[in-house]
C-alpha cells in the first residue's frame, strides 16, 4: 500500500496522529498515548483497480474482466481500507475503574482499489 | 501530476488548522461510540498509582504464574471473536464498617456478561498458619461469594473467585459492591488497610466481561 505523499494522485494512506495530551485525553486513556487515525483517499484509474493491498490475483481478475468486457468509466474503483488492526486501549471510566479493550479494526494500515 | 485538491472527490484541500480540527473530532467521536461512552468520563477520584502499578503488575504476573485464571493485558479474545471483551480492574474503598466497597457503571440496556471475577486481597498472616477466609455480598441475606481455606505462606496476595454469585449482581444493573469479609484463624487487623498510606494494598477485582448490545444476536456457529 502506497502511503501518500505530494507527487501522486494515486490511492494511497495518509497517516495522521492525534495525541491524547495535546487534546487533554491523557487524564483518562492510560494507554496509548495516541491514535493513529489514518485514512484512504487518492484515484483507482482501471488500470489499477483491485490493486494490491490485497491478493494480487484478485486485481488480476478485475482486470481480465475489464478487458473481456471492455468496461469503460460505467463502474468505477474507489480507494478504500485494505487491512486495518485493532487499538488496545486501557482508560479510566468514571467510577475510577480501570477498564482495557480492544477495538477491532479501528487502524487503517493498508488502502487498495476496490 | 497531482492536481489541487481531493484527489478522490475534487473537495478543495483543507487548511492544515481546518483538517487537524476536523480529524482530532472524528479520532474523538471513533473511540467514545467504540467504547460505548456518550462523552469523555470525569474521572472523579484518583487512584493512587501505587495501587493501579501493583494491580497491573500483579495481573502479568498473574499470566506466568496462573495461566486461565487471570490472563493479562495485553491481547485478550472474548469467547465470541465477534464480541468485544472487556478487563475491568476495581479498586476498593473501604468503609468504617471495614466492608468493601465498589462502584460499577453501565450504559442502560447494556447486557454486561462477566466471564470472571477474581478479588485480590492484602493479607497479614504469619507463615504456616491456617487460615479460613469468606468473603460475603452484603445486602441478599450475606450470601456467600467465596471461602478459602489456606496455609499462609505469610504475609501476600490472595485471589478469591467472585463467579457465579456476582453474574447475579451485574445481571441486577446495581452500581454498588459492598463485599465483607470473616476470616478463621487470621490476627487482628489482617485485612485492614490502616498503615496502606501509599495504596498499594488496596484491595482490588477483576473482571472479565463482554459487553452485549440491545437486540444482540449471538450467532452460534
Amino acid at each position: 500500500s502506497l502511503s501518500c505523499n505530494q507527487n501522486s494522485n494515486l490511492c494511497c494512506r495518509k497517516d495522521y496522529y492525534v495525541d491524547f495530551r495535546d487534546i487533554g485525553w491523557n487524564d483518562w486513556i492510560i494507554k496509548p498515548e495516541g491514535y493513529q487515525i489514518n485514512y484512504c483517499m487518492g484515484q483507482c484509474p482501471l488500470h489499477v483497480a483491485g490493486t494490491p493491498g490485497m491478493a494480487a490475483s484478485f486485481h488480476t481478475a478485475v482486470f481480465n474482466l475489464v478487458k473481456a468486457n471492455n468496461i469503460q468509466t460505467a463502474g468505477h474503483s474507489c480507494c478504500v481500507p485494505t487491512r486495518r488492526r485493532p487499538l488496545s486501549v486501557l482508560y479510566f471510566d468514571r467510577n475510577s475503574n480501570i477498564v482495557k479493550t480492544d477495538i477491532p479494526d479501528m487502524i487503517v494500515d493498508a488502502c487498495g482499489c476496490s | 501530476e497531482a492536481k489541487p485538491g481531493c484527489p478522490s472527490c475534487g473537495m478543495p484541500t483543507l487548511q492544515p488548522d481546518a483538517e487537524r480540527a476536523f480529524l482530532v473530532e472524528l479520532a474523538k467521536q471513533q473511540i467514545l461510540q467504540k467504547l460505548h461512552l456518550s462523552e469523555k468520563p470525569n474521572v472523579t477520584h484518583s487512584v493512587p498509582r501505587t495501587a493501579v502499578a501493583n494491580a497491573l503488575r500483579r495481573l502479568h504476573l498473574g499470566k506466568a504464574r496462573q495461566e486461565g485464571v487471570l490472563g493479562s493485558l495485553s491481547g485478550w479474545e472474548g469467547p465470541e471473536m465477534d464480541e468485544q471483551g472487556y478487563e475491568i480492574i476495581s479498586f476498593a474503598e473501604t468503609e468504617t464498617t471495614g466492608q468493601l466497597r465498589f462502584q460499577f457503571t453501565r450504559t442502560k440496556g447494556q447486557a454486561l456478561h462477566i466471564f470472571q471475577a477474581h478479588l485480590w486481597l492484602y493479607l497479614r498472616a504469619h507463615r504456616g498458619s491456617n487460615l479460613t477466609l469468606r468473603v460475603f455480598l452484603v445486602g441478599q441475606r450475606g450470601a456467600l461469594l467465596s471461602e478459602r481455606q489456606l496455609e499462609a505462606r505469610g504475609t501476600g496476595w490472595h485471589t478469591f473467585s467472585l463467579l457465579p454469585a456476582l453474574q447475579g449482581f451485574f445481571e441486577r444493573q446495581e452500581r454498588t459492591l459492598r463485599l465483607e469479609l470473616a476470616c478463621e484463624g487470621c490476627q487482628p487487623n489482617a485485612t485492614a488497610l490502616a498503615d496502606d498510606a501509599s495504596g498499594s494494598h488496596q484491595p482490588f477485582l477483576v473482571a472479565k466481561a463482554t459487553i452485549r448490545e440491545p437486540g444482540h444476536r449471538v450467532a452460534k456457529r
